[in-house]
């Protein structure tokens, strides 16, 4: 995250190649189940095995000694609608929600979050020197309205995607943040009402952050839990 | 760790019905397929066999699709299996075991019947074991240049046949994606374990879920894009090893090749978009840093692995590049655009697809869907009974729940219970705005956390 602060973000988790390095991000929507985005995999077929999610650390390298730190494997990836670019990871056991781990809500069917209302991103990843890179940063956006950030982008914007307001300090996400939660407070709940995705440039002053909008495939995800 | 069935090859659905004045086969006893096929093997009459899987009952049958009158019948309770040594028209080593039906020598001479002795002599009768039978070319006493018979010829005595070796017969174009020979041995000779099996090696490539692959049996191919065609092998130490087939001097012509944009997953895609969607430039595909791989441009001649463009070599999603950051390998072009006359597709449906009626049968990643009224590999909880007023044929794709995202199906992948499928919506088919809706906001125990550790935490 370029332009955050250390934070903590209970239901970001951490996901890890073979080699237990940190690639992306992802989001605890229920004890088994992760959410991300299908750019930080090479497949839908991926043979993960020997990946795992880290929950409940605020380190990106936590000590594996670390009492806080569930590191779980992923047993199972299932790609989203194609316009999605979501993924779901299922987990080999279901994580143990405690102070350090929560699940975020997911939010009603086809809801849009209203314009103004303070979200955070949450990532290990890149912060471009802008702060403390070895652990989880948390940085707030303010939602943008979808006709105004149709204007910014000159039509190229799709319903599926939300949009936070730039700032004039360049603050968003970066690489190894790409699948993580934007999170929106909502009637006392925090809600994931986004999923960070790649864009050509990390933060830009200028330019709205681009999200991909969960609501939307709010009901895909219950069908791949429930099936 | 070889079975049984390595010897046979399967066609599925199938019966064979032999010529009306063969006598019936033997009755049907219990046992799954590798168990019919050991006692086929085991019996030198037995040439084939019907395994009915509902049932798990055999058949063993004295005949194979080549026996005069014999005739193949679609039967959806049966598999055939046949003993691949009277089916293959190539050979194995040098052809001792060769059961074709080859009558001709490489010269084109007619071949002398083996129970015949004018108008040459000899001393290879036919018995029911050795299988010198009609005047088919056979290899009686081991000759190296394969199977040979005696020639109707006063003048030629005998001649060899001229049967090539099944790593000679069919040769392969590119990297062997679309070999389908007859090939069933590694290159080191190791014995190829069926794609239908999952011992001794546990794989993903289930021939159900790969229908366009050609995943037959145990022979060589090439369904992940390798330099060759492989297979895993019957040896526990050894998970699989390439081939050893010839290559085609002619290379075929590219097909549907595009630079702007791409279709399917962009196999044909030529173009020169050189970085990833969030603008890291792409390895050039001859280098080998950050990043090692196998696809060298060299190795890969059909596949245009110039400079560091994005490229589909293996038959992923879509067009990609390994990336010139050491922390991320591979990354896809998704901003390449589709084109817009796939977009355009004959199959589509409106609104959700509740109406569509189509016979789509596919998965978007081209895997094949479950029949509706079957309950493997998955058991449906939406099937023609609960949902009678939903179409459900056959395998087709339909949208019986009213799923947001369109049509789909239950697949044959045991891995993917349901997935969507390769339709479109039709272009001018409208879908309300997610825009004009406004619903109340209601969650459950979720999305809370203790505030004070955020502030302990910053």
């Amino acid at each position: 995250v370029v332009g955050g602060l250390p934070g903590n973000s209970p239901w970001t988790v951490s996901i890890r190649n073979r080699a237990g390095l940190h690639f992306c991000g992802g989001s605890l929507v229920k004890e088994q189940w992760v959410i991300s985005t299908r750019q930080c995999f090479s497949s839908c077929d991926a043979d993960l095995s020997g990946y795992e999610v880290h929950l409940g650390t605020l380190f990106k390298d936590p000590s594996p000694a670390d009492p806080d730190l569930q590191a779980i494997p992923i047993i199972r990836i299932v790609c989203g609608p194609s316009e999605s670019h979501l993924v779901l990871l299922k987990l080999a056991r279901p994580a143990v929600l405690n102070k350090r781990v929560a699940l975020i809500c997911l939010p009603p069917e086809r809801y849009v979050v209203p314009a103004g209302t303070t979200c955070e991103i949450a990532g290990w990843g890149e912060t471009r020197g802008t702060a403390d890179g070895h652990v989880l940063n948390v940085a707030k956006l303010p939602v943008l309205a979808h006709g105004e950030c149709q204007a910014m982008l000159r039509g190229r914007l799709k319903e599926s995607e939300l949009c936070t307001a730039p700032l004039r300090a360049g603050v968003g996400a970066c690489e190894g943040d790409y699948g993580g939660p934007l999170a929106c407070l909502t009637a006392d709940c925090w809600v994931l009402e986004g999923v960070i995705t790649p864009s050509r440039v990390c933060a830009r002053t200028d330019q709205p952050g681009l999200f991909i909008r969960v609501s939307l495939y709010v009901d895909w995800i219950h069908k791949v839990m429930r099936m | 760790h070889r079975s049984p069935l390595n010897d046979f090859q399967r066609l599925r659905g199938t019966e064979l019905r032999a010529a009306p004045n063969e006598p019936p086969p033997p009755a049907a006893e219990r046992g799954a397929a590798q168990q019919c096929a050991q006692r086929c093997a085991n019996s030198p009459a037995c040439r084939a066999f019907h395994h009915e899987r509902q049932s798990q009952l055999c058949q063993l049958l004295p005949w194979s699709q080549h026996s005069p009158g014999a005739r193949l019948q679609k039967n959806i309770h049966y598999d055939l299996y046949q003993k691949k040594d009277f089916l293959r028209e190539c050979i194995v080593a040098n052809g001792t075991s060769y059961r074709g039906t080859r009558d001709t020598t490489e010269r084109g001479l007619r071949c002398q019947h083996w129970r015949a002795t004018t108008p040459h002599d000899h001393r290879f009768l036919p018995s029911p074991r050795n299988g010198l039978e009609e005047n088919y070319c056979r290899n009686p006493d081991r000759d190296k240049r394969g199977p040979w018979c005696y020639t109707v010829d006063p003048n030629v005595r005998h001649q060899s046949c001229g049967i090539k070796k099944c790593e000679d017969a069919i040769c392969m174009t590119c990297n062997g994606e679309d070999y389908r020979g007859f090939v069933d041995h590694t290159e080191s000779g190791t014995e190829c374990q069926r794609w239908d099996l999952q011992h001794p090696h546990k794989h993903p490539y289930h021939p159900d879920k790969y229908p366009e692959k050609g995943l037959d049996d145990n022979y060589c191919r090439n369904p992940d894009g390798s330099e060759r065609p492989w297979c895993y092998t019957t040896d526990p130490a050894l998970e699989r090893e390439f081939c050893r087939i010839r290559v085609c001097k002619k290379r075929p012509r590219p097909v549907n090749v595009t630079t702007g944009c791409y279709r399917g997953k962009g196999e044909g895609y030529r173009g020169r978009v050189n970085v990833t969607v969030s603008g890291i430039p792409c390895q050039r595909w001859d280098a080998q840093t950050p990043h090692r791989h196998h696809f060298v441009p060299s190795k890969y001649p059909c596949k245009d692995l110039q400079e560091n463009y994005c490229r589909n070599p293996d038959g992923s999603e879509a067009p990609w590049c390994f990336t010139t950051r050491p922390g991320m390998r591979v990354a896809f072009c998704f901003h390449i655009r589709r084109c817009d006359d796939e977009l355009d597709a004959q199959e589509c449906y409106h609104g959700h697809g509740e109406q569509y009626r189509g016979h789509v049968s596919k998965t978007r990643k081209g895997i094949t869907c479950q029949k509706w009224d079957a309950t493997t590999p998955h058991v449906p909880q939406i099937s023609p009974t609960t949902h009678p007023e939903a179409h459900l044929e056959e395998n087709y794709c339909r949208n019986p729940d009213n799923d947001s995202h369109g049509p789909w199906c239950y697949t044959m992948d045991p891995r993917t219970p349901f997935d969507y499928c390769a339709i479109k919506p039709c272009s001018g088919s409208a879908v309300p705005s997610v825009l004009e809706s406004a619903d109340a906001v209601t969650f459950e125990e979720c999305g809370r956390r203790d505030e004070r550790l955020q502030r302990k935490g910053r």
